[in-house]
This record gives structure tokens, sequence and C-alpha cells, in this order.
């Protein structure tokens, strides 16, 4: 998850 | 498991068609309204006389700007989100840039070999200042390929979400979610393609695809450490932080 910081933020945002 | 009933096949595939539509990053009536335009010939030169290092950085840009939808798709899909983070992150950055391979076809011109980019269609040659004729070629060859079948919306919905719920991809920590999942989806995949009454070989035709598509992934890492090895500025600096991450 660490390496993939940005992923993890899109994955949390909610479904625009 | 339990036999999976038509009325879930039916919710499955509405479910998956509307999250596609709704991510698709191009509606079908805004393609229509484009007609096709393809560059003119001083604008595609333009394109050949970049630096390779820009048309590298502006092919990145479009890449990640079309990866973003198909994270906004997966995270629709029924249970992607149910599945642990580790694991919808393995999905999304080993087939993210698959299922854009996949929505291609949605903006390719076959008749003039054209893609949809940066504003017009674009033939082969417009990328020649990548220096990966070879991997275009093949990108361009995989997107005629697939046009050729013909798929309609929701049918490349259910064969985007089959690519991306591939339970084979490594590191995952519950294969076995994903294989259910994976299952699933073939089967709704299945029931599209009975109820649009498509000939039997499409999905074996289907199955082929998810091999090209591998192969042209990993042809793209290959060509971007190879261009990283003489260009690291350059994508450290100007590169999307989010395809570093995922092809860094």
């Amino acid at each position: 998850k660490e390496k993939h910081k940005i992923l993890h933020q899109l994955l949390q945002n909610s479904t625009s | 498991s339990p036999p999976v009933s038509m009325a879930e096949l039916d919710h499955l595939v509405q479910i998956i068609s509307k999250s596609h539509l709704e991510t698709c990053q191009y509606l079908r009536e805004e393609l229509q309204q484009m007609s096709w335009q393809s560059f003119l010939q001083d604008e595609v030169e333009s394109y050949q006389n970049k630096p390779r290092e820009a048309m590298w950085q502006l092919c990145a840009v479009k890449i990640t700007e079309a990866i973003q939808y198909v994270v906004e798709f997966a995270k629709r899909i029924d249970g992607f989100m149910d599945l642990c983070q580790n694991d919808q992150i393995v999905l999304l950055k080993a087939g993210s840039l698959e299922v854009v391979f996949v929505r291609m076809c949605r903006v390719f011109d076959s008749q003039n070999n054209a893609v949809y980019f940066d504003g017009k269609f674009a033939g082969p040659d417009v990328f020649r200042a990548l220096g990966c004729d070879d991997l275009i070629t093949s990108v361009f060859d995989f997107a005629k390929s697939l046009c050729s079948l013909h798929l309609t919306e929701d049918e490349l919905a259910l064969f985007s979400a089959f690519v991306l719920l591939s339970a084979d991809r490594s590191w995952l920590q519950e294969k076995l979610q994903v294989e259910k999942l994976q299952q699933k989806t073939q089967l709704a995949l299945q029931h599209v393609l009975q109820k649009n009454h498509r000939e039997d070989g499409v999905l074996n035709k289907l199955r082929c695809k998810v091999a090209v598509l591998r192969s042209l992934c990993s042809r793209h890492t290959e060509k971007l450490s190879a261009f990283r090895a003489v260009y690291p500025d350059i994508v450290r600096t100007h590169f999307p932080p989010l395809y570093k991450e995922l092809f860094g």
C-alpha cells in the first residue's frame, strides 16, 4: 500500500 | 459455490455495463460528433518532430488520464471494493493498462487505422518520435482485431471487468475471492453474448485477446525502462506520479 499511495488514495475517494 | 441464478447474472451485467458507461471517458455520441477527423499532414509532422522525451511525456499523460477512468470503473464493479485493499491495488496495477487497450477499440477507426489521440484521429506514424514503432504497430493491430468483433457496450463492459479481475495475478492475498468474482464475471459475459445471439467462437476469441494484452503491457514496461535508462530525470520530474507508481 505504501508503495502505491496515489492509487490507494484514488480508491479511497468517493466514486466521483 | 452455489449456482449463479439468471437473475443474478442479469443484475451483474446491468451493474457492470452501467459502471462502464459512467466511466468510459468518451461517450458514443461524442465519438460520432467527432466525425473521425484525422490529423493533417503538417500536424502529423509536428508530432514526428517532437523530441523523443516530449512525445513520451505526452503519451504518459494520456495513458494516465485513461487509467484514472479505469480506476473509477473498477470501484463501481460489484464486489471489487469488497476485496482487500492489497488485492484492489494488485489488480489495478496489473490490469488498468490492459483495460485501457480494450477500451481503445471504442475510439479506433479501423478503415483508416487511426486512434483518437490528443483531439483527433492519429495513425501509427504520429507516434514515430517515441522510438517504439514495433509496439505501436502491435497496439494498433490489437485494436483493429478487437474492433472486428464489433462488441456492444455491454459486451465490452463485461470483457473489461473479466480482464481486470484476473485471479492469476501475482501478489494476490485472497486469490479465491478474486477467482469467484472472475468466474461470475465470465458467466455474465457468456450470458450477454448468448443474449445478443453472438456466434459461439466469440468467447474463445476474447480469451485469446487476454494473452495479447499481457504481452502488450509487458512490452510497454520494457520500453519504459529502456527510455528511463536514457532519460531518468525526465521520468522523475515530468511524468505523471500515478504513471510512475504503476509502471515505475
